[in-house]
């Protein structure tokens, strides 16, 4: 699956934006961007090699299947995909996993994280949405819970974090939630991310721009 | 209970894309 673009087909990749831009925009470095760029070339080049993630590579890219249905895989292919054209560009890939970088504001964390749950695109996490994404967790999972159960839960989590009461979470009630929990936030956190210039150092041998110049 | 249902949902593996990273 492995692949290697030289410098020179690079910038002919459709969607493909310099590296110092996307740098000055996201946490990360020039040469950091370089190493995403070796990894998003593996991922988009697994099915159709047209240097844009389609929805089946991203789920072969997570679960090495790209047949897998998986309601949350979705939705954050869904939020990377900021056009909403239906692939992923690699603009979209770097601003999108700046937001999983250990150093990116806990706001754009919050904020990306409230916008998976709110599965309607209403401004609000609904119980009706909740329950839908509990019960979706269950069945991809082992773990057993009967819907009395379920309903405790869905209920309990509501009378938390449902402040004001009008049986939806706004994004306010979800800050001031996530403040009181941050470990719902642990997901939105990829120390991968810390040294990716490691994990693809290949872009980083051949970078084009040094860091310090920036 | 202490459990929320956003701490269930978490457990999804469709969450983690600390796997994109790894390598065949």
């Amino acid at each position: 699956m492995g692949c290697f673009h030289s410098k020179s087909t690079l910038h002919y990749t459709p969607g493909y934006e310099e590296p110092t831009v996307l740098a000055a925009e996201t946490p990360f470095t020039v040469s950091e961007v370089e190493a995403l760029y070796e990894l998003f070339k593996r991922i988009s080049s697994c099915i159709i090699d047209d240097g844009l993630i389609h929805r089946e590579e991203f789920q072969l890219a997570l679960f090495r299947n790209q047949k897998m249905e998986n309601l949350f895989a979705d939705r954050i292919f869904d939020l990377f995909d900021i056009k909403r054209n239906g692939v992923i560009e690699f603009g979209e890939f770097v601003r999108s996993l700046g937001i999983f970088h250990p150093n990116a504001p806990v706001a754009d964390k919050m904020s990306f994280a409230f916008k998976l749950y709110d599965l309607r695109h209403t401004g609000y996490i609904e119980r009706e949405e909740l329950k839908e994404m509990v019960l979706a967790l269950l069945h991809e999972s082992d773990l057993v819970l009967s819907d009395d159960v379920v309903e405790i839960i869905i209920d309990e989590t509501f009378s938390d974090a449902d402040s004001k009461g009008d049986g939806r979470i706004d994004s306010e009630e979800w800050k001031e939630f996530v403040s009181r929990n941050p470990s719902l936030l642990k997901n939105m956190t990829l120390p991968y991310l810390m040294d990716i210039t490691l994990a693809f150092p290949n872009f980083v041998v051949s970078s084009e721009v040094d860091d310090s110049e920036i | 209970t202490c459990l929320n249902a956003f701490d269930i949902i978490s457990l999804s593996p469709g969450f983690d894309l600390s796997s994109l990273f790894e390598k065949d």
